[in-house]
């Protein structure tokens, strides 16, 4: 099960991007990339979240979580209509 | 919606909702299954052109070609399907379609209802019948697809909201939701928080776990949370037993009457080999044993349309669909496939007994049409989810309710009424059931607001609509709950029921901003990269020299929880608590002077509640004014609870937040 890649909602601390990125979206994708050469990228969120989200498996989600400027790794949750 | 703005009063207070410009330029945002856009209800005539600040998309896909879709009123409709697609696997296009198009009916009931043009001879099947229009059907609409075959997954809602926010929209309606979790975990209440920092109201969906307790979804205090309640409308059914007896039932059947004398009549659990053969699951029942009768089924675990159609495919000849304890009274009308009604558990017991009294017992179901003026109305809908607030038992929820039960509005082309694979009928409308049905009632008429007050913060726009609402029939009985018949409490209802000719003119609201919730996440203890999680944008660290507490959050609504306290043998002590809120109150209205009134009622005690000031002088419009309430209570066993009610009134405006006492 460690495995297996889920998707996550990764939130980031877009103040502690190194200054060395001149981007966020860059920035995201090289912490993605600092854990996994080959996890798909979903989406990139910047107005409502600061932040991306990505499919990983739970050893690189929690790699991921302990990366610079990362404030939260959460399993994408499925919601239903009401 | 042929009745739903004559029961909310929208057509006696045309001139308090001006169908003006302002209007025009709000732009709802929809996130649920997409939309049917060819459906009458999108016409734009009339619209004049997009508004300025519009960014949003109309996006191209094999079945949906923007330029036929999409138009003044239909303004972007976009997908979000990367989560579930990652989760799921690839979309099967044979099964659903990997564009805004709406392959379900949800979707575009939501949409309609909340904004839809009006719509004359509108029906479904006969039932229902006028002229069709969503709550504010000024507005603009755009739909964001992130509910699929599959469910709806959090990175795609969240992207969703993120576009939505991005493009221009004012307000965002959700009629969908997960448990109830800590805030910095729910994606919805996330983008929500960022959504109402720019000024977009967002209104959610509360769920439809009720009526057990503590069964909210979308608890976040800068959502509103609808729950639902029924209107003054009905489809009754009458179930005619061999002995003579009548019952009233409700069924949206259309097709061919069963025969007007009596045909046998059996039981379900008597024309099974299965354990479970009442509820009429499929594969449960004998067709010898039903072929041409009417059988008697119980409510539960599977659809209420679909034991329709395991009756049928058996060769039944209708059906009588029985609630259970945990459905009580409440009866939602299907458009079966075969003659059959829905009828409330004490009805059922009753015919139940019937059905079982010998072998050669009849039946007959006569249908009855559409019955406007039902009465009393609105009754909560056992469905609709209840507090408390099992995330923050101090913020009351849900915010209000609004109608959620037999919705007309419009519908797939592609599925039939009841949604199942074997209807084959297609209709421009449907009729169903849930707070997504009240959800978007509740965000259409934030639109009307927004287009009467454009300067009204998003919280300003919850408060006028919480603080009007009515709690009281016009006959002074309070709001019945159909789960229990008796009064309806502030954890069923919330601030009541949605009054928008009165919540266009308040009096005061209880405003909020961005900067309280930031004080409000401090009062829960929350880490600093909790609060980072859900205000990205804000560098906010809590001071440890300040007092916060959720008791000051300038909610409109009051949760009141006390801990019961136990002496030394475990046992309850006659001690009291007293716990004091803090509010501030803006006056949107003339200047006038305010006096606050209190109720109380809480079985086995009795509890003080001081207002200081109880009365309040506003000389100027936008002025705001601070005040305490105190609440003391004796110690009661846990698990009790009661409610009560705080007025400020100028003798022309009713301000009204409901109290919700717990001990725990």
């Amino acid at each position: 099960a460690a495995a297996v890649p889920t998707s996550y909602i990764i939130h980031m601390a877009k103040s502690q991007m190194p200054a060395r990125f001149a981007e966020h979206s860059h920035w995201y994708d090289a912490s993605l990339r600092s854990v996994s050469d080959s996890a798909e990228l979903l989406y990139t969120y910047d107005t409502v979240a600061h932040g991306f989200s990505a499919k990983l498996t739970p050893a690189e989600a929690r790699a991921l979580s302990r990366q610079h400027g990362v404030v939260a790794v959460l399993p994408d949750i499925r919601y239903e209509l009401h | 919606t042929t009745r739903t703005p004559e029961f909310l009063g929208l057509d006696r207070s045309a001139a308090l909702f001006p169908q003006s410009d302002n209007a025009a330029d709000i732009v709802v945002g929809v996130l649920d299954t997409g939309v049917w856009p060819e459906r009458k209800s999108f016409d734009d005539t009339g619209f004049g052109a997009i508004p300025a600040g519009w960014n949003g998309q109309c996006v191209a896909a094999k079945d949906f070609d923007p330029a036929k879709a999409c138009n003044r009123k239909l303004i972007g409709a976009r997908f979000f399907s990367k989560g579930y697609e990652s989760r799921l696997g690839p979309i099967d296009e044979n099964r659903e379609s990997r564009s805004p198009r709406d392959g379900d009916g949800h979707g575009t009931h939501t949409s309609t209802t909340a904004t839809g043009s009006a719509v004359p001879d509108a029906s479904l099947l006969g039932y229902a019948s006028g002229t069709a229009r969503g709550m504010s059907p000024r507005a603009r609409v755009a739909v964001y697809k992130v509910c699929w075959m599959g469910g709806c997954f959090s990175s795609d809602i969240l992207a969703a909201i993120n576009a939505a926010v991005d493009d221009g929209c004012h307000i965002l309606s959700l009629s969908l939701g997960g448990g109830a979790t800590e805030y910095f975990r729910d994606s919805v209440a996330i983008g929500a928080f960022n959504a109402m920092e720019r000024g977009v109201v967002v209104s959610c969906s509360a769920g439809n776990a009720g009526p057990g307790v503590a069964t909210l979804s979308n608890l976040a205090p800068w959502i509103t949370t609808v729950g639902a309640g029924t209107l003054d409308r009905d489809f009754p059914a009458y179930v005619v037993l061999g002995n003579g007896k009548n019952y009233t039932g409700v069924s949206l059947y259309s097709g061919k009457p069963l025969p007007s004398t009596p045909i046998p009549f059996v039981f379900a659990g008597n024309a099974t080999n299965s354990t479970i053969g009442n509820l009429c699951m499929p594969g449960t029942l004998l067709p010898e044993k039903v072929a041409g009768k009417i059988v008697l089924c119980e409510r539960g675990i599977n659809p209420r349309v679909q034991k329709g159609m395991v009756v049928k495919d058996a060769g039944g000849a209708g059906m009588v669909l029985a609630n259970t304890a945990a459905n009580g009274e409440e009866l939602v009308a299907d458009s079966h496939l075969l003659p059959a009604t829905l009828v409330g558990e004490k009805a059922g017991n009753e015919i139940k007994t019937y059905v079982l009294s010998g072998p050669d017992t009849t039946a007959t179901i006569v249908f009855g049409g559409t019955k406007i003026g039902v009465q009393p109305s609105p009754v909560v809908a056992a469905f609709s989810s209840r507090g408390p607030n099992a995330v923050t038992p101090e913020i009351l929820k849900p915010d209000l309710i609004a109608p959620g039960v037999n919705i007309l509005a419009g519908w797939t082309g592609t599925a039939g009424p009841t949604g199942l694979p074997a209807d084959t009928r297609r209709v421009e409308f449907n009729i169903i059931s849930g707070t997504s049905m009240s959800c978007p009632h509740v965000s259409g008429l934030a639109a009307l607001l927004k287009g009467v007050h454009p300067d009204w913060s998003p919280a300003a726009i919850k408060s006028a609509l919480m603080t009007s609402a009515y709690i009281d029939y016009p006959n002074g009985n309070s709001i019945l709950d159909v789960a229990t018949g008796l009064a309806a409490t502030p954890f069923d209802i919330g601030a009541g029921h949605v009054d928008p000719p009165k919540a266009v003119d308040p009096g005061l609201v209880y405003d909020l901003t961005a900067d309280d919730y930031l004080d409000f996440f401090c009062a829960l203890n929350y880490t600093p990269p909790q609060i980072a999680t859900i205000a990205p944008g804000r560098n906010f660290t809590c001071d440890s020299k300040k007092s916060y507490a959720v008791s000051k959050l300038n909610y409109p609504s009051f949760s009141v929880p006390f801990a019961t306290a136990t002496g030394s043998a475990g046992d309850s002590t006659a001690t009291t608590t007293t716990l004091t809120y803090e509010r501030t109150v803006t006056n949107v209205g003339s200047p006038a002077t305010y006096k606050a009134t209190t109720t109380a009622k809480v079985d086995g005690g009795e509890i003080k509640i001081t207002v200081d000031p109880a009365v309040l002088e506003f000389t100027e419009t936008g002025a705001k004014k601070s005040y305490t309430v105190k609440f003391t209570a004796p110690s009661l066993p846990s698990g009790s609870s009661g409610s009560g009610r705080l007025v400020w009134s100028d003798g022309k405006h009713i301000v009204g937040s409901p109290i919700a006492f717990t001990w725990t």
